[in-house]
């Protein structure tokens, strides 16, 4: 494991702990996108099933119990809990699941390494993740103000991603057979998403104010 | 190339 990727995935943990401590510490999920958590869970649920089949390393199996579990006790805060869910504000999370999950599905059943079931719903995992963040940054340009938390939440996720791209090039230049199509051009596709958020954040961060996006 | 090699990734 090179230092990119631990990085990246020390960053996509911390993203995490951010937003189930501001969910549990603070019992609010005001300007989280619940659309967004859902996704994400179904991301984990359909890469992750090889979990008890293929065994890669500790640190792997215990990375993927830590997202599976983080990512469905998250929806279920939202969706479940007496205190946290009346903060959810549903009007403005209005992003439709099904714009994102059936294009993932019928491009992961045409455009895949293997056309075997584990590989299509992996392949679809890698698609959906790409575009998951699609309602959460839709919900922060439509919030006014963004609270810090979930500010630093959608940052580290960002800088995650920007690590596994480095991740990526590192590993294609010092091993060999290292060339995943599918996996670098989603994973481009997914970072970029990013960009307008950072421009800003890093203008709020400079200037010292309030992160806003502009309508 | 070896077997999978991509699933050793998050």
């Amino acid at each position: 494991m090179n230092i990119f990727r631990l990085a990246g995935d020390m960053t996509h943990l911390a993203s995490v702990l951010v937003l189930l401590l501001k969910i549990h510490t603070i019992k609010s999920c005001a300007g989280v996108s619940l659309k967004t958590q859902e996704l994400y869970a179904l991301v984990f649920a359909t890469r992750y099933l090889d979990i008890f089949f293929n065994f890669v390393s500790f640190y792997n199996t215990i990375m993927k119990l830590i997202f599976l579990g983080s990512s469905f006790s998250i929806v279920w805060y939202i969706r479940r809990h007496r205190i946290v869910r009346r903060s959810y504000d549903k009007d403005q999370d209005t992003f439709r699941h099904l714009f994102l999950l059936l294009p993932c599905l019928l491009l992961a059943l045409v455009i895949n390494e293997r056309f075997t079931f584990k590989e299509v719903l992996w392949t679809f995992s890698l698609y959906l993740e790409a575009v998951a963040i699609l309602p959460q940054l839709v919900l922060l340009q439509r919030t006014r103000n963004i609270d810090n938390l979930t500010g630093q939440y959608v940052f580290l996720l960002g800088a995650y991603r920007a690590l596994y791209i480095l991740n990526w090039i590192y590993r294609y230049f010092t091993e060999e057979h290292y060339v995943h199509w599918i996996t670098w051009i989603a994973g481009t596709i997914q970072t970029l998403l990013y960009g307008d958020f950072f421009y800003y954040y890093f203008q709020s961060w400079k200037n010292n104010v309030r992160l806003e996006l502009p309508a | 190339p070896p077997e999978r090699l991509m699933h050793d990734e998050l």
